[in-house]
This record gives structure tokens, C-alpha cells and sequence, in this order.
């Protein structure tokens, strides 16, 4: 039970941050959220600009900080202009 | 601060808003007041105003709708979105959308409705978010905001004051509200002399009117400096000497009393059909002059302070309420002496007596600050 929960968690995270990214950072749908290089590709400029516009820690990456962040209530209006 | 693409704006500055549907999670007026009290934020630092429409177009509709709700926006169920707004424009532009899954609140138990209209609006008025964790357009809710103390950032004022500028009165060219202070004359009140007290205190548009005599200072608070005036260079028809003032925010009008009549004004112009006599807001005919009045933006209701006692009115209903007078000490517990001025900022009530002020919180039902009257003068 453990590792399957754990697997959703993270199935659950991932649709969070691409819905987010879409929603309000302007990320194209077709967009693969699974990128392997370590600091390029759209999803992990998008989550920099995420950080940045948020007053996060840039990083790039999804940390505990930033995935909370995404679960906090919002406005529906996105961040960054089309 | 941003704006939207485009900055788009309102080209007029009197906007109407209509309220489609309500949610019901809060009673109407509670609705009303959140709406109507987000509104005044922005109206306060701009040369905008509002009037309420309840049919036909309106530039800012307003209501509550799950999931789909017709405009390829649709809600997310409880939690994460809680509402989304246009900005300036036609048609759908400039509505605000609230997403009635949330569960609504007047206080912080839920979604607090007042701050997310007043965020929400601010797009209608052509905000977009703000990167600045402090500005109410920034785009994550903020359930730490002290609602009691609710000020926008600065970053929010100078964002909305970069699209409509500042309020009127900030103008010096500005044709209705005179701005120049007057210099000191002998024998006018001097604002830090520790023994000053105060005939009676009104706010007006986002200021503080503080009457003495046949002056008053006028206080804005994102100026440090208060203008001193005649009361004539802006109500020349005004006699001096006033007993009391209480702005009715929801209809711009400032009563004015003294002796046993009272005139009503809408910025400098005295209304048609006043004075009229105290008595026909239902005092009786032993009470010859009121001592204090304060308007109760939440409830609709004002507050008349006669000696030891007093009376509540009901600005809806436009008629004194059953049960009065009581007994001012009896529900303002700590105001013990006649209170010769009053008025209500940030949700506490300030009463005056001489050269004394008490801060009371009506939520507590307690004084929580005693001040000197002239705290307000930067003294």
C-alpha cells in the first residue's frame, strides 16, 4: 500500500504542476512534463518562472516549498500575460 | 504591479456594478456589504465611484457560479481557484466570478468573500497580479491578511493610480473640494495644543474631518501632513460650531448637525430639501442636539451619542430602531463619559471627550487603546 500511495502522490503532484503551469504560466498542452536534462526544457523554465513570480527559491525544480505553493488557493486569472 | 496586456481601462470614472446571484453560504446583505466594501478600497485612491444597478447592463457584473459557468473558464470544485475577473471593457469584460464551491465567510473560517472581491476587482479595474507577496493582487489568497486593519500595499495603489491616477481631492485643480490649507490666524485652534478637543469627526471619501469651531483639519491617511480649512471655504451655507458628523459611505453623504437640525452633503454641495429637524429621524422632542454620530459601514446602522445614552438608527429602513436609548456604557463598556465626537476606521469605533480618545473594539465590546484626541494630527 505504501509504495502504490506514494506513486499516486507523485502522479497526483505531477498532473498538479503541469495543470498549473498551463493554467497559469502560459505552458503549451502538448508539453511532456517529464523532462530528463536536469536544467533546461519548457516545464523547468516555466517552474523558474513560477519561483521567481512567486517570491520562491529559483530552482527549477518542484521542491516541498513550490508544491505547496501550487496547492494554496488562488485567483484563477494566470500570472503571466498571453 | 502589472497590468494587462493592452492596459485596458476603464475610460469613464463612474462604473455601475450589478450583483447577478448570491451564494448561499452568506446572507445577502453580508454579499452586499463584502461588494460594496471591496469597491471602496479601490475607490479610495482613485477618482473612481460606484453605484449599485439591480437590473439591465452594468460595467462590473458580479456572481457566484460552479464548475461551467459559460465562459470556457470553468471552476475547479473546493479549493485552488476561488474566482476570476475580466478586465476593462464590453460584455463579459470587467465581470468577477466567484466560484460558489468555496464556502464563503465574513471572517477567516472559510474564504473570507470581502478580500477576494477586492482582489477580484481589481482586475475588473484593469489590475493584473502582482509578483509582490504584500499586494492584495498578488495571486495566492492570504489567509493571514488582517481584515480589521485592511489596507492596500502600495505597490496596489500605485499600480491602480498608474492606470485613473489619484483620488479628486489629491488634485489642487480639482473644481468641487478646495485643497489649499489656511495658515494659522490667532485665536484658531492649534492642532497640538494638549488640551485641543474636537465638536465632531467625520470620515469623507477615504479622509478624516476633524470640526473645531469654524475650522477642521482634514487628514488623509496616505498623507502625513493634515490640511487645516474653513469650514465655509468648503460649505459656505455650514454654520460653525458643529455638534456631529457621520458619513453614510453607501450613499457618499456626510450629515452634519447642529442644535436640532442637520444638512446632508455630497462632496461640497449641501442636498436639496435640508436642513432638517433631528426629530425627523425619530428623536424625541426632549433631545435638543446631538452630542457624537457614527456610521456602521457592516450593519447599515448609525450610532447617535445623546449624554450618557444613546440611540440607533437603521440607514436601510431609514428609522430609529425599537429599544432605544440604552445606556452608552451598558454596550460600549469603558466609554463612561459624554463622547463629544466619534468615528469608525479600520473597524474600530473612536469616541472623544476632551483632550481623551478611546480606541474600542465593537467585536470585543472593549476599549483597546486610550489616546490623546489630537493622536490623529500627528502630535
Amino acid at each position: 500500500y505504501p509504495v502504490d500511495r506514494a506513486a499516486g502522490d507523485e502522479n497526483n503532484s505531477m498532473e498538479l504542476i503541469q495543470q498549473y503551469l498551463e493554467n497559469y504560466y502560459n505552458l503549451g498542452k502538448d508539453v511532456k512534463p517529464f523532462v530528463r536534462r536536469r536544467d533546461s526544457g519548457p516545464v523547468v523554465e516555466k517552474i523558474r518562472e513560477m519561483q521567481k513570480f512567486l517570491g520562491l527559491e529559483v530552482t527549477g525544480k518542484v521542491d516541498s516549498d513550490t508544491l505547496a505553493m501550487m496547492r494554496r488557493p488562488r485567483c484563477g486569472v494566470p500570472d503571466v500575460g498571453d | 504591479f502589472t497590468t494587462f496586456p493592452g492596459m485596458p481601462k476603464w475610460r469613464k470614472t463612474h462604473l455601475t456594478y450589478r450583483i447577478m446571484n448570491y451564494t448561499p453560504d452568506l446572507p445577502r446583505d453580508a454579499v452586499d456589504s463584502a461588494i460594496e466594501k471591496a469597491l471602496n478600497v479601490w475607490k479610495e485612491v482613485t477618482p473612481l465611484t460606484f453605484s449599485r444597478t439591480d437590473e439591465g447592463e452594468a460595467d462590473i457584473k458580479i456572481s457566484f457560479a460552479v464548475r461551467d459557468h459559460g465562459d470556457f473558464n470553468p471552476f475547479d470544485g473546493p479549493g485552488n481557484v476561488l474566482g476570476h475577473a475580466y478586465p476593462p471593457g464590453p460584455g463579459i469584460y470587467g465581470d468577477a466570478h466567484f466560484d460558489d464551491d468555496e464556502q464563503w465567510t465574513r471572517d477567516t473560517s472559510g474564504t473570507n468573500l470581502f478580500l477576494v472581491a477586492a482582489h477580484e476587482l481589481g482586475h475588473s479595474l484593469g489590475l493584473f497580479h502582482s509578483a509582490n507577496p504584500s499586494a492584495l493582487m498578488y495571486p495566492v489568497y492570504n489567509v493571514l491578511t488582517d481584515l480589521a486593519r485592511f489596507h492596500l500595499s502600495q505597490d496596489d495603489v500605485n499600480g491602480i493610480q498608474s492606470l485613473y491616477g489619484g483620488p479628486p481631492s489629491d488634485s489642487s485643480s480639482d473644481p468641487v473640494v478646495p485643497t489649499e490649507s489656511v495658515p494659522p490666524e490667532p485665536g484658531t485652534p492649534a492642532a497640538c495644543d494638549p488640551t485641543l478637543s474636537f465638536d465632531a469627526i467625520s470620515t469623507l471619501r477615504g479622509e478624516i474631518l476633524f470640526f473645531k469651531d469654524r475650522h477642521f483639519w482634514r487628514k488623509s491617511l496616505r498623507t502625513l501632513e493634515p490640511g487645516f480649512y474653513l469650514i465655509s471655504s468648503f460649505w459656505p451655507s455650514l454654520p460653525s460650531g458643529l455638534d456631529a458628523a457621520y458619513e453614510e459611505t453607501s450613499k457618499d453623504i456626510v450629515f452634519i448637525f447642529k442644535g436640532n437640525q442637520f444638512w446632508a452633503m455630497r462632496g461640497t454641495e449641501v442636498q436639496a430639501g435640508y436642513p432638517k429637524g433631528i426629530h425627523t429621524l425619530g428623536f424625541p422632542p426632549t433631545v435638543r442636539k446631538i452630542d457624537a454620530a457614527v456610521f456602521d459601514k457592516e450593519k447599515k446602522k448609525t450610532y447617535f451619542f445623546v449624554g450618557d445614552k444613546y440611540w440607533r438608527y437603521d440607514e436601510k429602513r431609514q428609522s430609529m430602531e425599537p429599544g432605544f436609548p440604552k445606556q452608552i456604557a451598558e454596550d460600549f463598556p469603558g466609554v463612561d463619559s459624554k463622547v463629544d465626537a466619534a468615528f469608525e476606521a479600520f473597524g474600530f469605533y473612536y469616541f472623544f471627550n476632551g483632550s481623551s480618545q478611546l480606541e474600542f473594539d465593537p467585536n470585543a465590546k472593549k476599549v483597546t487603546h486610550v489616546l490623546k484626541s489630537n493622536s490623529w494630527l500627528n502630535c
